[in-house]
């Protein structure tokens, strides 16, 4: 059980380490907060922007949380991959580089694999393989396809 | 395992006109203006997939999850959602291309299960879907405004999230 | 006090009936549940969008309840007006019509109050009277000020 | 009563060189990257205001807010804040155009408070903040990702939003 734990953990720390430096090229890492005595001790997620100190996930500004959190939740598909992802506006706080960032390492993931995500961002939206629009028509939902790639602003 | 079809009816704001959404593998972008339903295609998706928990489809009982704006023409008010997985890669042990699991719902918050049409315990449901890991969790079905959530998880639940996946 | 309240209660129903129309030309307002028992139950606060039935707040859209909250805020103003608003990002769940409407509505009522925001959409910024930028650099915080009324992008 | 300035050193992301954040009536804007210190300089006046609970601030406790990657040149570490209010209504009840609120926060957690460059108990700096009407509370003050919460309010939290103000 400590075995495949701490290979479970190794596997997800180096991915970590792999997409954060590629999206942000800064770094990122898990650490166990007690070795002797993992499974009643936590793990902490640790980064370090480029030209800032290392600093618990928990203290970031908003959009550097959602970099760490869909870096953490990428490196977790290494693990044991999931079908599908359902985003609701996960780039809601994200700049504009960050977005571009984002798409692109989304982009990639979704071979062999399926993200099915709502976005208000141009970037994110370019990059679909499918684009879905909703609009709502005497009192319900209606969903019309869009040709890609010219998108309807 | 993907979903290659949605078929959402009388679910929330979709209206009793069986609505279809054909999907496929990568990357599929949903926009729309403010309270379209586009989060409620992400909804009917948990809920086709045996959500229970009424808070997690943003509704206050599971009965409010019927479609309340027009009346139903051809029946009684019933709110469905059915997913098509395309199974070729047979993670789904069924012996069939496409593998469909739906999901009714009657006025008094009453669900039936089907599988390919074949009516099934929520427990059987759920198994299977298990079985090809197709259930749901907050790492890969993040709803509206949580996502930063996800790193302020404790050091205990970021164990618990990697010890959930081995 | 309960003349007192009911009074209070008034002016920020009949506000909110204002902004809301102003926005969405929909319908807002207050009910007060147990009018015989003010201080013992609660105000439901209900929202109808053009085209769509009356809703309780609670079950409405993200951009939806985003509007409603403001309308909200906004409203008490009337009651008694804070000297200056601290806003971070109210914006991040709102289309580009509503941000709009919402730009318009903020600029209106900044006039004799101060509201400071941070924002990422251009409709907001766009109508500010001041607008800062704020930057990284050797490891901390940088501030500067941008000319009106051309913005960097 | 407005905010007409705002100086900040050794408060978070901002070094201990002080800076100086002019502002006037009407609508303000703050742009930036991400992690460039937006949000930090909400923080900032909330502090001055006398926030004493860390996680209202982001962090978990209040000595984290002293500036933590460059040194202080001028001595010992400690975080700033003060807030240049005009007063030209004398909303708060001084007789002077411009009032100062100055905190600061010393390495041990502890806090200054000033008016107008003179020492000031805690509890006399939150009453004359409190009779000039410049306490904040959960509905001038949105932080980041909360806006939606006011919406999902109970019935008695909006009872009371009301009679708060009353
Ligand atoms: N005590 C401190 N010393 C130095 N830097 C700090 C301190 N506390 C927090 N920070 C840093 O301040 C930076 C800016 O945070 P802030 O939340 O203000 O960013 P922001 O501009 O609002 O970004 P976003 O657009 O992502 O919301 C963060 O990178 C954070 O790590
Ligand atoms: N049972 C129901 N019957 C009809 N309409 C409903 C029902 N439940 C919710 N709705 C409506 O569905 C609409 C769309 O909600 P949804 O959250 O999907 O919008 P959205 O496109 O995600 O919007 P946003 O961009 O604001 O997040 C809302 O206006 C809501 O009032
Ligand atoms: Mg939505
Ligand atoms: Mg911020």
């Amino acid at each position: 059980k400590r075995q495949t734990f701490l290979h479970a953990f190794d596997i997800v720390d180096k991915e970590i380490k792999l997409i954060f430096s590629k999206m942000t090229s800064g770094f990122a890492w898990l650490e166990l907060q007690n070795e002797d005595n993992i499974f009643s001790s936590g793990v902490s997620y640790l980064v370090q922007f480029p030209n800032k100190p290392k600093r618990d996930t928990a203290s970031i500004s908003g959009g550097e949380k959602t970099l760490a959190a869909i870096v953490f939740i990428l490196a977790l598909q290494k693990l044991k991959s999931s079908s599908f992802y359902l985003f609701d506006e996960i780039d809601a706080h994200l700049d504009a580089p960050n977005s571009k960032q984002l798409s692109h390492i989304i982009k990639e993931r979704s071979c062999g694999s399926q993200f099915i995500m709502v976005s208000l961002k141009d970037s994110l939206i370019e990059k679909a393989n499918l684009i879905y629009g909703v609009y709502p028509k005497d009192g319900t939902s209606q969903v019309v396809v869009y040709k890609k790639p010219t998108i309807a602003k | 395992v993907y979903i290659s079809k949605l078929e959402i009816a009388g679910f929330k704001s979709f209206g009793f006109k069986n609505t279809v959404i054909h999907l496929k593998q990568g990357l599929i972008s949903i926009l729309g203006p403010n309270g379209s339903g586009k989060s409620n295609i992400l909804d009917a998706i948990i809920f086709a997939l045996g959500e229970n928990k009424p808070k997690m489809m943003r509704v206050d009982k599971l009965s409010s999850l019927i479609h309340d704006v027009n009346k139903n023409k051809h029946g009684i008010r019933i709110a469905r959602a059915r997913i098509h997985f395309d199974n070729s890669d047979r993670k789904i042990p069924l012996e069939s291309n496409i593998v469909t699991s739906t999901r009714e719902l009657d006025i008094n918050g009453e669900s039936t299960y089907y599988i390919n049409n074949k009516k099934i315990t929520r427990t059987k449901f759920l198994d299977l879907l298990d079985v090809a890991n197709l259930s749901l969790t907050q790492l890969n079905a993040i709803q509206q405004g949580t996502i930063t959530r996800i790193s302020e998880f404790s050091s205990d639940e970021k164990r618990i999230a990697i010890e959930d996946l081995i």
